[in-house]
């Protein structure tokens, strides 16, 4: 359902270009669950944007379900991305001025859900992440980890298929982790396809396959038994 | 050093009042390491803010070496802030238009340091933390745990008395953690007080002291052997 070929990402710093991704090859078959590591600064989250049509590589061709991503105007770009990704950011990216719950609501909106069972739908899924009495506090109101998982609650409410998850549990105690994991869990099982990027071995180890970057390279790429 | 006397907080949230902190006791002596721990939610955000000079409590006393800071002027307060708190925010709180170097610079510009000495000063402390070659970016043009390295890199920089950590490693890999790690034993060898927030038993072990949190109460305080 992904096909990378030779991503290059670079950024123009005054008059100096920074090269970020150098060449990137990656394949993810639909209905995989990948796990996705690396240092600090390696390029994980740049990699997750342009995989999540957020940011476009400087040179390289991305297929998504067989469309040329990269020959996509920015409407249809818009489309496939609500349509069929969730995203959570690393650093949440929530609305300020809205609740835990309009937050959640918001691709539903997008997908033209009728008002009623967005609500039933946004509802459902802060109550699997343990927000059922947090659903009307905005982002100022909460916790870290609370937000956090706004932020996943917002990915999943649209059941995509394919989720996108910067360091889904980064703020998050053991508890509550494995509570999102169990979720992720039930979206990959249903056939869905998850890329996750994380530091911890522990979470990595959820997925089936686990992409390792050094300085922007893939490092190593290890299908493994699971438990 | 710290001295946390049946310490309440309340916000209003229309015209209920939700209860955060249920009366916390908490003493500190100065040279103590000490881990704060507990579920997502569960308070200990709002108790560093408040150790922090951050946030008044709703009720209850803190003396803050020797002085009983609710009693204290907001001039004051910042007063205490700057000269002996170093504080490292959950989500940062970098300055966005300023340039790594410029963001950890800020404690020695209200320290009155001379320009050269602060600029020595805070690329000294950036390459301690691995962004010796990012000092000129913004935030914006840095990874999640690039940004989290100036904060911490930030909250070094005047070698305060007093370093309060929130989740301070919660965007980095093991080996990034344990230089930034590395360092806090440097400070607190000096003879200084950590209070560090974190998520992870491995972080937490590195700390004499484990206090954790449930629902805004302490469920638990142990000095635990060091092997
Ligand atoms: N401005 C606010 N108004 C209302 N409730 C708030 C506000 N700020 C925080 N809260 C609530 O206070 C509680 C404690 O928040 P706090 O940030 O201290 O938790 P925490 O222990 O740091 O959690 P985490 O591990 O997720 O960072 C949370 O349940 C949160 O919803
Ligand atoms: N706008 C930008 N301009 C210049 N350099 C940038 C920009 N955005 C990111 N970078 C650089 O690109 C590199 C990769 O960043 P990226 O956010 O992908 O790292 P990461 O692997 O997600 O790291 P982390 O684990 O810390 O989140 C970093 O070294 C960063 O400094
Ligand atoms: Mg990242
Ligand atoms: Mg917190």
């Amino acid at each position: 359902v992904i096909s990378l070929k030779n991503i290059i990402k670079e950024y123009k710093l005054g008059k100096e270009k920074l090269r970020v991704l150098h060449g990137i090859d990656l394949e993810v078959q639909a209905g995989e669950f990948v796990a996705l590591m690396g240092p600090s600064g390696s390029g994980k989250s740049t990699l997750m944007n342009i995989i999540g049509c957020l940011d476009i590589p400087s040179a390289g061709d991305y297929i998504l379900q067989d469309q040329n991503v990269s020959k996509l105007k920015d409407d249809d770009l818009a489309k496939v991305r609500n349509e069929s990704i969730g995203f959570i950011f690393q650093n949440f990216n929530l609305m300020p001025k809205m609740t835990a719950l309009e937050n959640v609501e918001l691709p539903l909106v997008y997908a033209s859900v009728p008002k009623k069972e967005r609500k039933r739908r946004a509802q459902e899924v802060l109550e699997s992440v343990g927000l059922g009495d947090r659903m009307t506090h905005k982002p100022n109101e909460l916790s870290g980890g609370q937000r956090q998982r706004v932020a996943v609650a917002r990915s999943l409410v649209n059941q995509p298929s394919l989720l996108l998850a910067d360091e889904p549990t980064g703020n998050l105690d053991t508890t509550t982790s494995d509570e999102i994991m169990r979720l992720f869990h039930q979206l990959h099982e249903k056939g869905n396809t998850i890329i996750v990027v994380t530091h911890e071995e522990a979470i990595a180890q959820h997925a089936k396959r686990i992409v390792r970057l050094i300085d922007g390279r893939v490092s190593s790429d290890v299908v493994h038994e699971q438990t």
